[in-house]
């Protein structure tokens, strides 16, 4: 397998995501 | 209860420890009536000091075992259960001198704190949790995660207990839409909690807030995998599965672990490793521990193997001992060593 079969990476998708999610 | 003492035993035979890392160090031996179900270690302060100790536990009845001279034990505090019988040791990080262990026939009833009463020594019990619960794990920073099923819905809970082990937080996760089957804390990423679900999700929690972040599909091949532990590296997350329902005539071998990598942003994984047993050896997974890059299953065949999961193989093969297989397996908290135990009571410690 290689990083690219993952899409885009963010080193900061745990803020990311929290923002993004319904409180 | 009398105290008893366990021997020093013999050094295990080469032929034991093929391709072997595996040194028998010690061996506890807790005669009851009724089945061993698991066996834990942690830390017990008493006068100040605080002592790493072996918890045994079988269905109706756990002991506090506090070390001795020379790789010896003593039998120190025993806590009996009459009504449920114990099911499992919850190991819960950061937190001394309580015990927290879970109570049911096939599925977890209760949740129960064993401790000792300051006063006269006495042994307690305390009630935290009772219900359907699917699922439950210790976290650091002294907190426990569980998920239960009521009449409608799904309940995730987060129990804090203050740093005597006594008065205990509440706070709820937001649940997913199927049922959690395992928990796995994050590595590096203190807020964040991983869980599998029925339906071979992935789910992702923000502890503080309770949010959930995310509901990932993993391949179809991860089926019935339960997660044991989850590291956070470049962006991406390292998720070790266990596989209870591998092929074992699979071409690769029987994988028993298996570690899959996940972009949290885009839901998209992909398999990294299988983590196999040695040509030649069959049997599936039974239960296993995680501790840092070292993982142990007891495998249908009676035996235990561990692996070293940067190395990507099987590091160690215990058999049965005893022509008695073994039935549950535990890298220890409080040092390296592994802790292996049998139906009939027997815990044998291994220096890895």
């Amino acid at each position: 397998c290689s990083k690219a079969d993952l899409g885009p990476v963010s080193l900061n998708w745990f803020e990311e995501l929290t923002s993004e999610a319904p409180p | 209860d009398t105290l008893e003492q366990t021997e020093i035993a013999d050094p295990p035979a080469l032929s034991n420890l093929s391709p072997g890392s595996l040194q028998l160090v010690s061996k506890l031996k807790n005669p009851s009536g009724s089945c061993s179900v698991d066996v834990s270690t942690m830390w017990w302060e008493t006068a100040g000091c605080k002592e790493p100790c072996i918890i045994t536990a079988c269905e109706d009845a756990v002991s506090l075992w506090k070390p001795l001279d020379t790789w010896q034990w003593e039998k120190v505090y025993t806590w009996h259960f009459t009504e449920i019988p114990v099911l499992q040791i919850i190991s819960v990080p950061d937190v001394c001198s309580l015990v927290c262990v879970a109570l049911g026939n096939l599925e977890i009833r209760e949740i129960r704190a064993l401790l000792c009463s300051t006063d006269d020594e006495s042994e307690k019990q305390l009630l935290l949790k009772s219900g359907h619960i699917n699922a439950v794990l210790g976290l650091t920073q002294r907190r426990l995660v569980s998920s239960s099923r009521t009449l409608f819905d799904q309940q995730i809970e987060i129990l804090t207990f203050a740093e005597d082990g006594g008065n205990k937080e509440k706070q709820f996760l937001m649940p997913p839409d199927e049922t959690v089957l395992a928990f796995a804390e994050v590595h590096g990423m203190q807020e964040a909690l991983l869980g599998t679900t029925l339906m071979n999700n992935i789910v992702l929690w923000n502890l503080k807030t309770g949010q959930l972040l995310k509901k990932m599909q993993v391949d179809d091949s991860y089926q019935a995998s339960i997660c044991h532990k989850a590291y956070s590296e470049m962006g991406l997350l390292f998720v070790v599965l266990s596989r209870p329902c591998a092929n074992e005539r699979e071409w690769l071998g029987s994988p028993v672990f298996q570690l899959i990598v996940v972009n949290p942003k885009t839901a998209l994984s992909v398999g990294m490793m299988l983590y196999c047993l040695p040509h030649g050896q069959t049997g599936r997974f039974l239960e296993g521990d995680v501790k840092d890059n070292f993982a142990a299953a007891v495998l249908t065949s009676g035996t235990i193997a561990t692996w070293d999961l940067l190395l990507g193989h099987c590091t160690a093969l215990l058999p049965p001992i005893s022509e008695q297989n073994w039935c549950f397996v535990k890298w220890s908290d409080t040092d390296f060593h592994l802790l292996a135990g049998q139906k009939d009571g027997s815990v044998f410690v291994y220096r890895y």
